[in-house]
């Protein structure tokens, strides 16, 4: 039996908003440390994974782990039907052919249950080593979002070189040319709107600005944006939970 | 040109 608690339905409807335009079947398996996910993008260059962590429910309880394949597009729909204020409980047997969705508005009494058909998705799991990482960058959600969003409309490929105390990104397309850069900053009186730069190693990637465009959709979920990157693997972006991560491993563009 | 790599270049399936 699974019954996992969320104070707010917002959360999950931001977690799951964070990556349901690049990937659309996804299993999620429970157990009883929390909820885990993966999924690979079609053209297998972006790869989400999920951790929800027991402390960022209200309540939880999983006896058996459990696999709930799930079609984002349907379970947004159902999402979209409960108040973001509202309590959402996820409810499954230990072999459910659907799952339950009860939305709890304590404040009204009011109570709103939905049912999702499950799915057997069969996906592969890709195992990820524990990466080395030349260069990680930590800065606010929403200032990584504007770059990328910015820059996209020159381009299909943003380059993101990064020296000892300089954060660049570029775009050069057809209409013209573009670049942003950041330096690290510490803002004390605002810890979040920090840029916090370690390099090991300058780097200079290139990126699918598509894939960039779908990343940025996790800003919802932190203010602050983990970047690891390095020449030899995937670049890493992470958005941080109250417990848990929403992660996305992201392949580079090469020259041929 | 640059070519996209996929995740398959980097990752194992298991």
């Amino acid at each position: 039996m699974l019954e996992a608690k969320f104070a707010e339905a917002s959360l999950f409807k931001r977690i799951i908003d964070g990556f349901k335009d690049c990937v659309s079947l996804v299993n999620f398996q429970c157990k009883e440390d929390g909820i885990i996910a993966q999924a690979v993008d079609d053209s297998r260059v972006l790869l989400v994974s999920l951790e929800i962590g027991v402390e960022a429910f209200q309540e939880y309880r999983c006896d058996h782990p459990v696999t709930l394949g799930m079609d984002l597009g349907s379970l947004s729909k159902i999402l979209r039907c409960g108040n973001n204020s509202d309590t959402l409980t996820l409810i499954a047997d230990d072999k459910p052919d659907s799952i339950l969705l009860l939305f709890e508005d304590t404040q009204r009494e009011r109570i709103a249950e939905y049912s999702l058909k499950l799915m057997d998705i069969d996906a592969d799991f890709l195992k990820i080593e524990d990466l080395q990482y030349d260069t990680t960058l930590m800065m606010p959600s929403t200032e990584f979002s504007k770059v990328v969003k910015d820059l996209s409309q020159l381009t299909d490929s943003i380059n993101i070189m990064v020296t000892k105390e300089t954060i660049k990104f570029v775009a050069e397309g057809e209409i013209g040319t573009g670049s942003v850069i950041l330096k690290p900053v510490m803002d004390m009186e605002k810890p979040a709107e920090s840029i916090k730069l370690e390099m090991d190693q300058p780097v200079d990637l290139t990126f699918g600005a598509k894939y960039l465009l779908d990343i940025v959709k996790g800003s919802a979920l932190s203010d602050r944006i983990g970047i690891r990157l390095s020449s030899e693997a995937p670049a890493l972006f992470q958005f941080d939970l109250s417990s848990g991560f929403l992660q996305f491993f992201l392949a580079p563009k090469f020259n041929d | 040109m640059k070519r996209q790599m996929t995740l398959n270049n980097f990752f194992t399936s298991v």
